[in-house]
């Protein structure tokens, strides 16, 4: 419609060419044209993106798993900037806006991507910029922990992508059906892990000599066991077996983008991959292969009551950049020094050794900026 | 952006009594603090 405006404006200037004045009038219409088309855009584009949300979760209610197709979309995406786009995506965000537009500026975009403003710890005139707004705090009490003392709780406000169980550090997560990324890709070359991978093969191999015992023993009288074999019983309940799990969360730009430690835990190491910075919504999830692998990332490894545990922030392009709270200094979605795209991660140990850097249940631990 | 959480719980061939079982489903949206899981301490 701007074209066919624009066109008619033209042909309007051409017809009358000796009128100064009309020409003015034709610049002030195609510009109120332009910005009519732009705002019918950017409308259309966020109707469709509720209309595709709709879609995949009614599919998603139904059952219905999708599967992993590389397009063009995802070729192109490849040969983009998009280190370079997410960084002058961040400066543009973290202009600051005059004092009396704030309030219309973060509900529009409340509005648009379901944020719920009664939760901000501030008034809305004192988050200067967008970047500012979008990492929010929240009132006091606004997320209660669960108090559950054998429970795992959620790190981030989000939605449930994947959840499992592990078999081994070479392990495979889905990332849709069709396509897998392993473990040890995600997290790095892990001591931990690799521990937790013989840890588990001994156990398996232990469980099934247990296993035989048992049966050997339940052939006998149930009061020859009791008395013959107190110990191995109390062995084998004081040491329950530990498997590998794993939680797939992906935040949406209106959630609130602060990441919390999900159990009392040390954290002995910090990883920092400094990758790719392809978008990460559900459809990138369908389309661009090692997603999760590729993309820049920090992860955080440690051990908790339950043995190992790691928490991997996965940065996307408008959200290109994680904070640390424990490591205030660490800088991510820098400019790259170097071509090659698969560079080892920069690893930082955490002191004292052994000890790391003790985190409770809930507490802050990172944030997602923009840009 | 996206957050993977990999971790280590108990787990049990035998019996379900001691085993981490997650409280969630995919797609179901979850906030900080909320439970991903429990077991039970025998």
């Amino acid at each position: 419609s701007w074209y066919v405006k624009q066109f008619r404006t033209t042909s309007q200037a051409r017809g009358s060419l000796g009128g100064g004045n009309t020409n003015s009038q034709g610049k002030a219409f195609v510009m109120s044209g332009a910005t009519v088309a732009t705002i019918l855009m950017l409308g259309a584009l966020h109707a469709r993106r509720l209309y595709d949300d709709k879609k995949l979760e009614e599919a998603r209610e139904k059952g219905i798993e999708f599967e992993f197709r590389e397009d063009v979309k995802a070729t192109f995406l490849r040969m983009l900037p998009l280190r370079s786009i997410s960084r002058v995506w961040g400066s543009l965000m973290n202009v600051d806006i005059p004092v009396w537009l704030r309030p219309h500026v973060y509900r529009a975009w409340a509005r648009a991507f379901h944020s719920n403003l009664e939760e901000a710890a501030l008034p809305l005139e004192e988050y200067a910029s967008l970047r500012d707004f979008f990492i929010r705090t929240l009132k006091e009490g606004c997320r209660p922990i669960d108090p559950n003392p054998y429970s795992l709780v959620s790190p981030v406000d989000g939605t449930v992508l994947r959840f499992g169980k592990l078999n081994g550090a070479g392990a495979m997560i889905e990332q849709v059906k069709g396509f897998s990324y392993s473990v040890s890709s995600l997290l790095g070359a892990s001591i931990l892990l690799s521990l937790v991978a013989e840890k588990n093969t001994e156990d398996e191999s232990s469980n099934t000599e247990q296993e035989s015992t048992r049966i050997e023993k339940s052939k006998k009288s149930w009061w020859r066991v009791s008395l013959a074999s107190p110990k191995v019983r109390e062995t084998v309940s004081e040491c329950p077996l530990k498997g590998l799990y794993y939680c797939v969360i992906y935040l949406k730009p209106g959630d609130y983008h602060r990441i919390h430690s999900p159990a009392d835990w040390n954290v002995l190491v910090r990883r920092h991959f400094s990758g790719h910075l392809f978008p990460v919504n559900e459809r990138a999830t369908r389309t661009i292969r090692n997603l999760y692998v590729e993309n820049e990332r920090v992860v955080l490894e440690g051990e908790w009551q339950q043995g190992f545990i790691a928490i991997a922030a996965i940065g996307a392009t408008n959200i290109g950049s994680i904070e640390l709270f424990i490591e205030p200094e660490l800088r991510t979605n820098r400019p790259r020094k170097k071509l090659l795209s698969s560079e080892p991660p920069e690893e930082r140990l955490y002191e004292p050794e052994g000890v790391g850097v003790v985190l409770k249940k809930g507490d802050e631990v990172a944030a997602f900026n923009m840009g | 952006s996206t957050v993977v959480v990999v971790f280590q719980a108990p787990t049990s061939k035998n019996s379900d009594a001691t085993e981490f079982r997650f409280s969630i489903r995919p797609g179901d949206k979850i906030r900080v603090g909320e439970a991903l899981g429990v077991w039970h301490n025998e």
